[in-house]
């Protein structure tokens, strides 16, 4: 259980907040605007409205005390340094920030921080590999043309075992491997090829690229 | 090898143009800012300069002849919507737009977009799983509480083969398991519990996420 400050609450600073307490995290977040604040308050472990440009206002709220710190300020570049050097003069352990260009990604990243988030671009990528292959629903990438992808059990392999279906045993290294088949909440790793897949269920599956999309053409 | 149209060349817009054109498809891209298409030009297949909310100029680029539509504009609500409408109007076949807030998103659903992309959000989300374990490059999620994820080996981890890091077998449902162990260009799906890790190496793996915590503490 991580103690993370989140300073800003747009979209990605709250989405990201509300996901950390989901995940059991301790989650402090901490925005200027009071209708931003009053909306998280339910959502996070604190809600406080402050100007995070000051210091006194960060050693307040005992900031130097937490284990993460995320500085979720986009469009105002200078109040996103300005928090960025703060939480490295306060000994933040690990810092990260979101940048609004590469000038200011470049920035944040001399200043000292650990991670530097760049979501458009992320999402634009990530976009690319999934649309490659529309019926991937998320994808992670292991090299430029080899990853993981999480579909949708294709409407042709319903009612299908896996061996039936065309998947070949685990230890086939040049053709892709179903490494987890998910029904509902219950996930089966590395499925036995005798599995039969059900519509509604996911398959998670690993290879080349393109050997995943004839799966799904 | 698919026809894409990009309308918009912001930070999305233009990182999704460039990999899907790294990735070996047909990219067009439509911007009304004559720099922004100037600095693509050498990145996709063609950048040209116009105003995509008139049916005309969509027309005169051949918009309805392209397998996937991308509106990736942000800011401007009323020209996405607009866009969106456009490319529904001319049938192409798939179309994605890239929404700025959920009621912006909601109504890009009810036109008809087949995707809708908040990138914000989505880089928060995955964010705080890859926080949970800041050892983890990069996440995955099956359900809520499993998940797959790409990480360095850890360096306690080099020159030890998976069994005498602890890996066991990978038919054990209930921890973690090794799907891929990738070395520079190299990747070995479901390696041998043999196999020795190098620093630099990264493993891919697929389990409970507090169990692959344990890993990276
Ligand atoms: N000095 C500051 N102290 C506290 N909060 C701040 C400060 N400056 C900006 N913020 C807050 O940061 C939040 C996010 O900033 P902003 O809206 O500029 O970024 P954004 O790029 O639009 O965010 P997103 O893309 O995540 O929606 C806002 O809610 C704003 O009130
Ligand atoms: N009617 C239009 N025709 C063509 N291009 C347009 C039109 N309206 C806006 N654009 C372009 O869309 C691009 C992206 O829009 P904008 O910059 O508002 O989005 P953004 O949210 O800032 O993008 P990002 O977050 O991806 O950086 C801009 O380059 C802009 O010139």
């Amino acid at each position: 259980k991580q103690h993370v400050v989140i300073v800003g609450l747009g979209r990605f600073g709250t989405r990201l907040g509300r996901t950390l307490y989901q995940l059991g995290h301790d989650v402090m977040a901490i925005d200027r605007d009071e209708e931003r604040v009053q909306s998280m308050m339910s959502e996070v472990t604190y809600a406080i409205r402050g100007d995070a440009t000051q210091e006194s206002v960060l050693r307040e709220m005992g900031v130097h005390n937490f284990d993460i710190g995320i500085v979720a300020i986009g469009a105002n570049i200078e109040a996103s340094i300005m928090v960025s050097v703060l939480f490295k003069t306060m000994n933040v352990p690990y810092i990260v920030a979101r940048a609004n260009s590469d000038l200011h990604g470049n920035t944040l990243e001399r200043i000292g921080c650990d991670r530097v988030i760049h979501p458009e671009e992320e999402s634009g990528r990530r976009l690319a590999y999934e649309l490659f292959n529309p019926d991937v629903e998320e994808y992670l990438g292991v090299t430029s043309s080899f990853g993981v992808s999480r579909l949708a059990v294709p409407d042709r392999f319903a009612n299908m075992t896996l061996r039936e279906a065309g998947f070949s045993g685990p230890r086939d290294k040049y053709r892709v491997v179903v490494i987890a088949l998910r029904r509902g909440e219950n996930v089966t790793l590395i499925p036995d090829s005798n599995e039969m897949m059900r519509l509604g269920d996911e398959l998670v599956i690993v290879g080349r690229d393109n050997l995943v999309q004839q799966i799904t053409a």
